[in-house]
């Protein structure tokens, strides 16, 4: 059958922070999440991926408010020796769009026109984070309103009121 | 508020795929993803984080069931001198551990006690996919009973039913 698309959201009060070079072990995302939660962070997406290289080491990123940046650079900071990462990447200029839906997993063609709208507008995807509900991907913040654009119309959304989305 | 924990989901029907040293420039991901739907592939969750060296490439990283992974394989290989990435990796000894729940993005320290359990019981995560309603982490297969019962553990959700959920 086919996939429910419930509608498009976007968000341009976050900042992203990547903590880059964490050695890819047991223990170091802990320590890196426990430094931001005692500054009572609150953080939106969290977004790791596998190490490849023969590093041994990967990078994690996350969204935050951007009122928050500062605090939580300033967390990291403090816990840089203790937990070895390499050094900090702090990025106020992001914006966020996300695509809501059911049943997504059974329509890979979903995920494929949504970063398809994207791309054929020359906006670059720095960040992708899908669920079966939901296609999230961060953009420079001067190309968000580009990207809604796009994606309303690749879905044939146009016109439709933005979801109020939870999650 | 308290967030509202709804349970813990966990998933060894996958493989991973991971498109490595994919040029960070647009369009290159939807190629990824047109190969992939145009072979009809179930996709679970995709993960890019950011480019961060001078590389100008990043890693694109999937899971599917592990039935469709060769398809999967076969699909990118025919697109690989298209869209200019370096190699595929492909992975079916994985495991995916989630944590269901409601509003844990004011809740940063949900995601650091996620962390935590795995991090003590020296589970590596591999790799890390949140939203506000769910935290998502891939470990090695052979770890994922270990990683359930520790997440089941440190949120106090022992006995429990396993949540059936969807997204
Ligand atoms: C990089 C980080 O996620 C590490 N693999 C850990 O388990 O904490
Ligand atoms: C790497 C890939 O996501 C690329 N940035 C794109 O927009 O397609």
């Amino acid at each position: 059958e086919q996939p429910i698309i419930a509608g498009v959201a976007h968000d341009r009060s976050e900042a992203k922070i990547t903590v880059v070079g964490v050695p890819d072990t047991p223990g170091t995302a802990a320590q890196i999440f426990e430094a931001v939660a005692e500054a009572e962070i609150n953080i939106d997406m969290i977004v790791q991926n596998v190490s490849v290289a023969a590093s041994g080491r990967t990078d994690v990123s996350f969204t935050l408010p951007k009122a928050e940046g500062q605090t939580a650079v300033a967390a990291l900071d403090r816990v840089k020796a203790a937990i070895g990462f390499e050094r900090l990447e702090y990025d106020d200029q992001i914006g966020k769009v996300s695509l809501i839906g059911v049943g997504m997993r059974s329509h890979p063609g979903v995920s494929a026109k949504f970063f398809k709208a994207l791309g054929e507008r020359k906006i670059n995807m720095e960040m992708i984070s899908t669920s079966e509900i939901r296609i999230s991907v961060v953009t420079r913040a001067d190309e968000l309103d580009d990207a809604v654009r796009a994606v309303h119309s690749a879905f044939e959304l146009d016109g439709e009121a933005e979801a109020t989305v939870y999650g």
